[in-house]
């Protein structure tokens, strides 16, 4: 799974989510990333999110959506909201994986239970950063 | 406002020792073009639904990564695809589940976004929708690449294993239940 979260000049948000799913899937077995919610949000009052995991979990958890819910009912920011659901009842539950996450300041958070994810993310006037493992 | 990009390339059982230097070096890179190309588009001023896009898109036409190029495979040997995307501003989103023949499905998510009057089309469908919009079918051969053919492989014979060591009808469905919920990462 594939996925991008990013703020614009005007402080517009947005998320996107793409894959190929899971191996030897079937039943038209479908993931956590077309389902918005799920694996994609964005919302200008709160945050953006794209997830990628064990995608059964994050659709029960409906994990992209309570991320940003934290945001805007709880005041939370994006890094606190993020660990809360990542290692919270999802893990607990069993579920792995994790979330790159945007807000409407510029702030870039990233929060996952796995030994690893590939990710990266560039601030304004700052270079790429880009790391795998923890 | 601080413009931003934030990107994923996946989760999982990675780990440093099942790694080289070389495979490293080149994730490394892909993930700095994705997120220069988002970055760029944002410094240029264009909106985030443009950047996310981009970026994506760069992450999709790769081999490396489990999207588009380099999706892995199902049970019966095929792709099928999915993809969605969500504007912060409107709240509009547009999301595409278990296309086969759509070289970037970000790109499909993002017309059911803005062209239609629906959030999620699936299968047959997304790909009429995809016709309409004037955007090209691809053969699902486009997707094929060795390496998750062989987790294919690796993945049914694991299933033939278990259905080897079972018992009865009921000791094999216990153990493909085992299987399958520690197996099941997406």
């Amino acid at each position: 799974t594939v996925g991008a979260v990013a703020v614009d000049k005007q402080g517009n948000i947005a998320a996107a989510t793409s894959t190929g799913g899971m191996t030897a899937k079937r039943y038209g077995r479908i993931g956590d990333s077309p389902i918005i919610g799920a694996g994609t949000w964005a919302d200008n009052d709160s945050c953006a999110v794209s997830a990628t995991g064990h995608g059964e979990y994050f659709i029960r958890f409906n994990v992209a959506s309570d991320i940003c819910a934290r945001v805007k009912y709880q005041g939370k920011d994006i890094q606190k909201a993020s660990d809360e659901v990542i290692f919270g009842e999802m893990k607990q539950a069993g579920g792995t994986g994790g979330v790159i996450v945007v807000d409407a300041k510029g702030n870039v958070a990233m929060s996952f239970n796995t030994q690893g994810m590939y990710r990266a993310f560039r601030k304004q006037g700052q270079q790429a950063q880009v790391a795998i493992f923890k | 406002s601080s413009i931003a990009i934030a990107i994923h390339g996946g989760a999982g059982t990675i780990s440093p020792q099942s790694m080289t230097s070389a495979q490293k070096l080149r994730y490394e890179a892909k993930l700095k073009q994705a997120t220069d190309m988002g970055y760029n588009i944002l410094a240029k001023g264009g909106s985030s639904i443009e950047a996310i896009s981009a970026a994506v898109n760069v992450l999709e036409d790769s081999p490396l990564f489990n999207a588009g190029i380099g999706a892995v495979y199902t049970y019966d040997g095929a792709h099928e695809l999915d993809a969605s995307i969500m504007d912060g501003k409107t709240l509009n989103a547009g999301a595409v589940t278990g296309v086969k023949h759509i070289q970037n499905p970000i790109n499909l998510a993002r017309l059911v976004m803005t062209h239609s009057v629906h959030v999620m089309l699936s299968g047959e469908g997304a790909e009429e929708f995809a016709l309409q919009q004037g955007m090209p079918l691809v053969a699902n051969s486009t997707f094929d690449t060795e390496r998750r053919y062989q987790s294919l492989l690796k993945a049914k014979q694991k299933l033939h294993d278990i259905k080897a060591k079972s018992k009865s009808g009921a000791d094999y469905q216990a153990n493909y239940v085992n299987w399958d919920n520690s197996y099941k990462m997406g």
